[in-house]
């Protein structure tokens, strides 16, 4: 394992950290979307199907079981928990699933590395990972003001995702035939959907002032 | 094929 993916997996479950911290010890889901949440557990659970067939390592083995444990443990804390689902922006939240769901399924159908059920699953969740951060960017964008944990959340998951891109071209150098144009593309298009909301960051960190997104 | 490679990824 090269150091951008290492990097890239760090950043990604610090994330989830920050969210669950922000969850768990504030009690509040204000800012964050359930339906970009709830993409991601649809996300995981579609992709790793292989988890108890195929032993990668433990490490692998470990990571899978923590994101699937920590993406439906917050879907449950935003729908279940009496003081967490109060927080939780309902109202401003209006963005569809089946919308990003439903094109990402059939792309799957017609584009895969082979047409079995655990590749066309494999390949649906690329391409719903790519776009499930949308309803989240929505969000943000309905609320402008947002508080620094949710911030952050955003950020490391868009730091994980062009950590993820270095690390392909790394591999792509050292490992004989690592081309895999399905995850480079849907990668590429998930990290670019972040490319706005990062110079809004930076800007505002640059300036030191409170992170504000134009209406 | 997909099998390979990428697919130790997260």
């Amino acid at each position: 394992m090269n150091i951008f993916r290492l990097a890239g997996d760090m950043t990604h479950l610090m994330s989830v950290i920050v969210l669950l911290l922000k969850i768990h010890t504030i009690k509040s889901c204000a800012g964050i979307s359930l339906k970009t949440q709830e993409l991601y557990a649809l996300v995981f659970a579609t992709r790793y199907l292989d988890i108890f067939t195929d032993f990668i390592s433990l490490y692998n083995t470990i990571m899978k079981l923590i994101f699937l444990a920590s993406s439906f443990s917050i879907v449950w804390y935003m729908r279940q928990h009496k003081i967490v689902r109060r927080s939780y922006d309902k109202d401003q939240d209006t963005f569809r699933h089946l919308f990003l769901i439903l094109p990402c399924l059939l792309l799957a159908l017609f584009i895969n590395e082979k047409f079995t059920f655990k590749e066309v699953m494999w390949t649906f969740s690329l391409f719903l990972e790519a776009v499930a951060i949308l309803p989240q960017l929505v969000l943000l964008q309905r609320t402008r003001n947002i508080d620094n944990l949710t911030g952050q959340y955003v950020f490391l998951l868009g730091a994980y995702r062009a950590l993820y891109i270095l690390n392909w071209i790394y591999r792509y150098f050292t490992e004989p035939h690592y081309v895999h144009w399905i995850t480079w593309i849907s990668g590429l298009v998930q990290t670019l959907l972040y490319a706005d909301f990062f110079y809004y960051y930076f800007n505002s960190w640059k300036n030191n002032v409170k992170l504000q997104l134009p209406a | 094929s997909a099998s390979t490679g990428v697919k130790d990824e997260l």
